[in-house]
């Protein structure tokens, strides 16, 4: 069973054109192993990506180095998992 | 084998099994109203069935509905069999469900990625893909939305097998797809098709391959607003209504693009209710709250099918 400890989804607003040609390159560097929730298209709409947790040093500066604007809409994935198996347990019950 | 449906908790996410089951329940209940078909099986072996809900006679009109095409949304698993629950219950005692039901067939696959769907239960919560094999590759599956005969291969997929938007070999290379293509084109009567799936809130109607205005443009966009208020009027979930080009953002292979260009009108995408934190990993106590809420703006659309036959 595959584990998602650390791994943060980040919550992205691109204020450009620009900034979006630069998360669409994101997207493509798949040693990064991105887990685009909502794919970039264009500065109106956010951009939901689950960075695993080795890769979330290289993302964050990714941003930063940009000034590109972002928030973490989940701290910890697989602590949302870990509830959910939980309540799955509890419901079986 | 209990054949109720009366103990089964709708407020639960299910395995697949226990899905099926409650599918079994369900038309074994109302067996006058509801059956359960075969349409096709999954690359893994699995049965891909489609609930019947039909008062009788040769060749009537029919709605589609499907849930679950990317496996990780659980609560569009969900909602569908609340929402298979709820017509059957309701025929005979709700006057809309009952006219409709008087009028047209509904079609509804409930797990439409059953292989994906086992596969987030018990190896990987993120999976979203078929579980589809190619020759040379470590990376195994397709995205099932991309995979359609609409614009295949161009913006807003991927070629790239290990990507969680590749696209596929060809169109319809997915026998999830393919099953479904082949039902619809056999059935030569359908006039809705609604798919289900979750994520951000959004109500979208075609095109996504292009990011242009699709020719019933403003009856779709009319429709769809009138559906949006009624699912809101629930609980005050607010949905976004639009193209999916415009609401999301281009994308190439989506099945509604593919069913309205094959001719069928209404053509419509539920992205559920998340809560803005969630994602798809919406807690169970809100499976519930959002099937309510769904139902709402199905019905909607539905009853709009129903008034306007072409």
């Amino acid at each position: 069973m595959e584990t998602f400890s650390g791994d943060q989804v980040l919550r992205i607003r691109a204020s450009s054109d620009d900034q979006i040609d630069k998360l669409q390159l994101l997207e493509t560097l798949e040693h990064l192993q991105l887990d685009f929730w909502l794919h970039p298209s264009n500065p109106a709409l956010p951009v939901d990506i689950r960075v695993p947790f080795g890769s979330l040093q290289a993302v964050r500066a990714f941003l930063g180095y940009h000034d590109i604007k972002y928030s973490i809409l989940i701290e910890d994935v697989q602590g949302i998992l870990n509830e959910e198996k939980q309540e799955m347990i509890s419901n079986q019950r | 084998r209990e054949r109720s449906n009366s103990n089964f908790n709708y407020g639960a996410y299910h395995s697949l099994e226990s899905i099926y089951t409650a599918m079994d329940d369900l038309a074994a209940e109302y067996h006058g109203l509801v059956s359960k078909l075969q349409i096709g099986e999954s690359y893994e072996k699995r049965p891909l069935y489609v609930l019947k809900f039909s008062t009788g006679g040769p060749d009537r009109p029919a709605i589609w509905l499907d849930a679950g095409i990317h496996a990780r949304e659980w609560v569009t698993q969900a909602t569908a069999l609340w929402t298979a629950q709820k017509i059957a219950s309701e025929y005979g005692t709700d006057p809309s469900i009952t006219s409709l039901l008087d009028t047209m067939d509904i079609f509804l696959l409930v797990v439409t990625n059953p292989d994906g769907y086992v596969y987030s239960h018990t190896k990987n919560r993120m999976w979203r893909k078929t579980r589809s094999k190619a020759a040379g590759s470590f990376c195994v599956g397709v995205d099932p939305n991309r995979n359609w005969d609409a614009g295949f291969g161009g913006p807003g997929s991927s070629d790239q097998r290990c990507s969680d938007s590749y696209r596929g070999p060809h169109a319809n290379s997915e026998v999830e797809v393919k099953s479904i293509v082949d039902f619809i084109k056999n059935h030569g009567n359908i006039k809705a098709f609604l798919t289900i799936h979750s994520y951000s809130q959004l109500l979208m109607y075609p095109y996504g391959y292009k990011c242009t205005e699709p020719a019933d443009y403003r009856e779709l966009d009319t429709v769809g607003k009138a559906a949006a208020n009624a699912l809101t009027s629930l609980h005050g979930t607010s949905f976004k209504v639009g193209t999916i080009c415009s609401t999301i953002y281009q994308a190439s292979g989506g099945s509604i693009d593919w069913s309205y260009d094959f001719g069928i009108k209404y053509s419509f995408a539920f992205e559920l209710r998340d809560t803005g934190r969630y994602g798809f990993l919406l807690p169970a106590d809100q499976i519930i709250p959002t099937a309510e809420e769904t139902w709402l703006g199905l019905k909607s659309i539905m009853e709009h099918v129903r008034d306007h036959p072409y």
